[in-house]
């Protein structure tokens, strides 16, 4: 794992971040829950917390879907090649190349367009540098630069959990176990672990 | 720009991609430095992209040259590849991929593993045959 230069992180009293929609998106719920999903990777290992909500420009994190050049000096360049792109912390600018074909439900492996892109795996990964980690050599890691089209990959791998629990500490209830998303139902019944930083 | 349910949707109705981004980087495979050729300053700007050439002020030529050839040996390194500073297949292979927008090396400083100690990140065994 690694960091972006300097080590930024979200402040220690800042463990509670919410997230907005770019207005003029127009998600659907299927496709907000997509990304609720991939943050609730990340809170399974730490102790952040992560809140949507309607508010775009009080949000700490803000997602949004844009085309080529969108202002920020980073274009995107249509159908693959760059997929998506976030900042490092306080920042919370979280953007993806809204040409790409994404698939936000059904099996994204067995798609027959060769340019199917899995939002869940894009989002779990630029989460990882919305909370400050850079990218990792580790080709099962979620913070392995690349993606392949019609790919799946969403599980934070031992290398992931290790950066974001030495950003952040462990989550209490993280029981080593990052495969599936804990609900806040399964953290109160679990019976707990040792966290791993 | 979401394909609904991407298993129940025929074939026919789905879009054409001609020609994805950074495709034209395989007709690079075997080139090598001190040679030119159309369109390796496209290359260059990738690598000065994801930080892996530095900010020059000038533009980028179609030459293969030193900074070229480092910025392949240092990607190699940082993606598990053979570090031959050479466009071979498998390094061709992992530049035209889909990936994240952000840089690999951010001001001239990487922690990928062309960041690491050696020894950290030697992963190659030697295998004698008796």
């Amino acid at each position: 794992y690694t960091f972006f230069p300097g080590t930024p992180r979200w402040p220690d009293g800042k463990s509670d971040l919410t997230y907005a929609f770019l207005p003029a998106n127009q998600l659907s719920d299927d496709e907000k829950a997509v990304f609720s999903r991939a943050f609730q990777r990340w809170a399974a290992v730490t102790p952040l917390t992560f809140t949507a909500t309607d508010s775009y420009t009080a949000a700490d994190i803000k997602i949004g879907f844009f085309s080529g050049d969108h202002g920020d000096g980073e274009a995107f360049d249509g159908v693959l090649g760059t997929l998506a792109h976030a900042f490092s912390p306080p920042s919370g600018r979280f953007h993806l190349d809204r040409d790409e074909n994404w698939v936000a439900t059904g099996d994204v492996t067995t798609s027959s367009l060769s340019s199917a892109v899995d939002l869940e795996s894009v989002a779990v990964h630029e989460i990882g540098h919305l909370l400050g980690l850079g990218h990792s050599s580790v080709e099962e890691s979620i913070m392995y630069p690349t993606i392949t089209s019609r790919t799946k990959k969403v599980d934070l791998a031992t290398d992931d959990v290790q950066g974001i629990q030495v950003l952040y500490g462990g989550n209490p209830n993280y029981n080593g176990s990052s495969s599936t998303p804990s609900t806040s139902q399964e953290r109160e019944t679990s019976d707990g672990g040792e966290p791993r930083a | 720009f979401f394909l609904p349910n991407i298993s129940s949707i025929p074939p026919s109705l789905l879009p054409n991609v001609s020609s994805p981004a950074w495709n034209a980087f395989r007709n690079f495979s075997g080139c090598h430095a001190g040679e030119r050729r159309d369109g390796l300053a496209n290359l260059k700007k990738y690598f000065r992209y994801f930080g892996y050439i530095p900010e020059t002020p000038s533009n980028f030529t179609d030459d293969f040259d030193d900074a070229l050839a480092s910025a392949i040996k240092t990607y190699q390194h940082n993606f598990n590849l053979e570090p031959t500073g050479q466009l071979d297949d498998a390094t061709l292979t992992q530049l035209v991929r889909p990936r994240c927008g952000n840089p690999d090396i951010v001001n001239g400083s990487t922690a990928m593993n062309s960041g690491k100690a050696e020894s950290l990140s030697a992963t190659h065994f030697h295998a004698v045959g008796h």
